[in-house]
């Protein structure tokens, strides 16, 4: 006969965990040894629950981890999606660090742990914050976002070009107004400068030239943000030229397959993500672990090893 | 440290739930990166 008060309705949960000695107690024991057998079992409990606990932090800042480089992944795939063109396909540095990062995130997949090993700091979370936000800026440096860093960036495009055409032009879905030209030391064609069509109220200059080692190639080096509508927003318009029109409409239709392969798997993982936030959220204790986990992460990781 | 094997029982119990919770969570979102990588790659 066992001598399982049955008090707890999750026994039945746990069959396998519940403590041996309870079970095979018989009721001829004083109740002394089943007070002796109940403390055992609180005890082996308190290790049960303390491991479980422990596991539970661990995934906790595992999911953090993973969710943090999803979430900063994603964010680098709809700026690529909105900005890539197919005319434009090569890009100095930012798409060679495209490639590194994610070589950098998928460190951990085995046993789902981070093998970053970079400094830590009490600032972490801010240095890896800042990492993403350079991540991010390198990635959408092709076209600058916020007038913040008008000044600042500057990016450059590289364009294969039919070596009879001399017209330099690069067209990238914006109209422009060549406002000059000249001929540099370093290079026998000449380089050409366009103003945004909309300036002076859009202040994003372009400078197009040959590429002196590889003539076959136009290097737009491009200045400043758009304040105004871009590519996409301008297929529809009837005042854009007849050359800008045709272009820019392919573009949107490059845009548009590209967005259609991956329309279904985003709107999944989108659907997920919100699910995973709105459990995070409703989770107050776990909103706490993954604050963090954030912070610490790196820390408890060092100190783990 | 004062909680009766019933209430660590059912402490216990809520804490793999969570744990079970969550490592669907992580599966998922591992595996959504993973997608989400190969498709930038």
């Amino acid at each position: 006969i066992s001598l399982n008060l049955n008090t707890n309705p999750f026994d039945r949960s746990f069959p396998a965990k519940l403590p041996k000695e309870e079970i095979k107690v018989s009721t001829s024991a004083g109740v002394e040894r089943k007070w002796l057998v109940k403390d055992k079992s609180a005890s082996e409990l308190r290790e049960e629950l303390n491991r479980v606990n422990s596991e539970n932090k661990k995934i906790k800042e595992m999911l953090a981890t993973v969710y943090e480089n999803y979430y900063a992944l994603h964010h680098h795939l709809e700026k690529l999606q909105s900005r890539k063109s197919p005319e434009i396909d090569h890009i100095e540095q930012p798409m060679k660090k495209t490639k590194q990062d994610p070589e950098e995130f998928l460190g951990f997949p085995n046993g789902l742990s981070s093998g970053k090993t970079e400094n830590s700091s009490s600032n972490q979370s801010h240095h890896y914050q800042q990492q993403h936000e350079q991540k991010n800026q390198l990635l959408s440096c092709k076209r600058p976002v916020t007038d913040s860093f008008n000044k600042a960036r500057v990016s450059t495009v590289y364009v294969p070009a039919d070596s009879s055409d001399t017209s330099l032009t690069v067209k990238d879905g914006y109209q422009w107004r060549k406002y000059g030209q000249k001929v540099t030391r370093d290079n026998p064609s000449p380089r050409a400068y366009f103003r945004c069509s909309f300036a002076p109220s859009c202040p994003v200059k372009k400078k197009v030239q040959r590429s002196a080692e590889d003539p076959s190639i136009l290097v737009a080096t491009y200045e400043g943000t758009h304040n105004h509508l871009g590519p996409n927003a301008s297929a529809g318009d009837a005042t854009s030229q007849a050359g800008s029109s045709t272009v820019t409409l392919d573009m949107v239709h490059g845009g548009q397959k590209l967005g259609l392969e991956t329309n279904e798997r985003r709107t999944m993982q989108e659907v997920l993500v919100q699910q995973m936030a709105s459990s995070l959220t409703n989770d107050s204790n776990f909103t706490a672990a993954l604050a963090t986990a954030i912070t610490g992460r790196l820390l408890m990781e060092q100190s783990r090893t | 440290k004062d909680k009766s094997a019933s209430e660590l029982r059912e402490e216990l119990n809520r804490v793999n739930s969570e744990n079970k919770k969550i490592k669907e969570m992580l599966a998922t979102v591992y595996e959504n990166y993973y997608a989400l990588h190969h498709h930038l790659e």
